[in-house]
């Protein structure tokens, strides 16, 4: 049975796609199978920039493709139809690529919605992407500003617990990573101090802190031909610096993932 | 009456509540009598950016602020009693605003919602952030991999375009402003390529780019403390060189809004 990796973050812009998709390759790369479900059936990021490089490939570049799929929200107008529909749909899909991947990989909208619960509840791994930002750090939870003590949790964090509480039910556990995205050379002194504050963060609502992603414009360039600079190399063009630094922090989120071996 | 000031993407971390926040200082800088509604009930960053301002000025700070509201999305079951409930307490507030405010600046959520449908069909003028990025483009246009032409509107420009249509009803016009936000100053080729695109853009769906916001951690490094860099220089402490641009972006921004004079 795969394992369920979702990228959440009711926070918008703060990455997941863009983790999503860099994972995809790395775990490609690896030789697992894998496969992907869009939980944002609007903007479609994830599954767009995989059209790319379904596009690339069918053209004749030597890419590996995961399988994927979106899961659209109901159209029914009845709210407990709607996600009596949303919860078939999903349990469809995800039930079938379990059964014949290693990794399935759920990318969840920025914004609060059934279906992005119930990708919550059913996690093995939960990876959360944030800015290196108080803006960001304030979904998850409510800091002081003159002492920056934890007054309390914030929403998103309220999310997860819950969700979690509902794993536990079926005797499941989430392994919730947290980690900064578009993270700056020259920042610092707010580097250090939402540092600060996730590490104690990290204690109190039990999520683990794990290395990110730097900004690189190298991580948003490749969208539109589907690549990402894992694929760089291969074709044989010298990299740059900042795309060779790019695809060791990819490595190093794998890695800091814990999966269960390759082939097992 | 008021001129009305909505941030809109539904791209979600694009900038609509940072702009915001440092357009209601600035404004607020020029003497004139700012307002804003905030459509986002769930995160409210830009209320809670304000109420760390008010507690700051209660604190004694010397700070000018402005009224500020949330509208909540609407609790009733029934699809359409929930949209009459949504329009009803929206315009309640926004009528009270206008009439006793210069500028009422509303920001929308990083997601669809009637809310936000109903704020774009209000706006005199609509100011769009976006990263300097082909993702956060896809959700204006569909660009070609190949040669970057422009293969047709996407989701949020076709949102734009019905809520355009629906203003013209009743003899408003909306003067539509896209600027890039978070722009780096090291990725020159991908730069000029989303300039390339954005400038076609522009002229085909009838929009007009703006100067916008580079990535400087001063624009979140304040939030917790309700302050910008435009309140920084009056305590007489000194700035950093990326403060005193970051004023300047600011200003410039202000100044393509091309508002009515101060005081009329
Ligand atoms: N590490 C990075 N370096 C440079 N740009 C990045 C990085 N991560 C994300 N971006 C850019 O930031 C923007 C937001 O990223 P992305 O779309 O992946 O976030 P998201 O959380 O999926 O957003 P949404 O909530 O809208 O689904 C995009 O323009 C993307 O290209
Ligand atoms: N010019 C900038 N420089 C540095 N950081 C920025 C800048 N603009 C925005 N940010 C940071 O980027 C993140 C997203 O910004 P913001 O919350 O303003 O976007 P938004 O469009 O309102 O998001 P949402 O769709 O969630 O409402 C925040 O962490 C914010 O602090
Ligand atoms: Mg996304
Ligand atoms: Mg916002």
């Amino acid at each position: 049975r795969a394992h369920i990796i979702v990228l959440g973050n009711e926070k918008g812009g703060s990455g997941k796609s863009t983790s999503a998709m860099h994972l995809v390759v790395a775990l490609l790369e690896q030789g697992r199978r894998v496969a992907t479900i869009d939980l944002d059936g609007r903007q479609r990021t994830l599954t767009r920039y995989l059209e790319n490089r379904a596009r690339a490939a069918a053209e004749g570049a030597n890419l590996l493709l995961p399988s994927y799929a979106v899961v659209t929200r109901s159209e029914i107008a009845d709210f407990h139809g709607a996600q009596a529909d949303e919860r078939q749909r999903f349990l469809s899909v995800l039930e079938d690529y379990v059964g014949r991947h290693d990794v399935v990989i759920i990318d969840c909208p920025g914004s609060d919605s059934f279906l992005s619960r119930l990708a919550h509840g059913c996690a093995d791994t939960l990876l959360t992407p944030m800015n290196d930002s108080f803006i960001d750090l304030d979904l998850i939870a409510r800091v002081d500003p003159d002492d920056h003590s934890i007054l309390g949790p914030s929403l998103y964090a309220e999310l997860v617990w819950e969700m979690r509480k509902r794993r536990a039910l079926t005797g499941g556990t989430v392994d919730w990573l947290v980690m900064r995205n578009r993270v700056g050379h020259l920042d610092a002194r707010n580097k250090r101090r939402v540092s600060e504050v996730l590490a104690r963060l990290a204690k109190r609502i039990g999520f683990r802190v794990v290395a990110g992603l730097s900004e690189r414009v190298t991580y948003r360039e490749l969208f539109l031909q589907g690549l990402t600079m894992l694929d760089l190399g291969r074709t044989g063009s010298s990299l740059t610096m900042s795309e060779v630094a790019a695809r060791q922090e990819v490595r190093t989120l794998v890695a800091s993932l814990d999966l269960p071996p390759v082939g097992r």
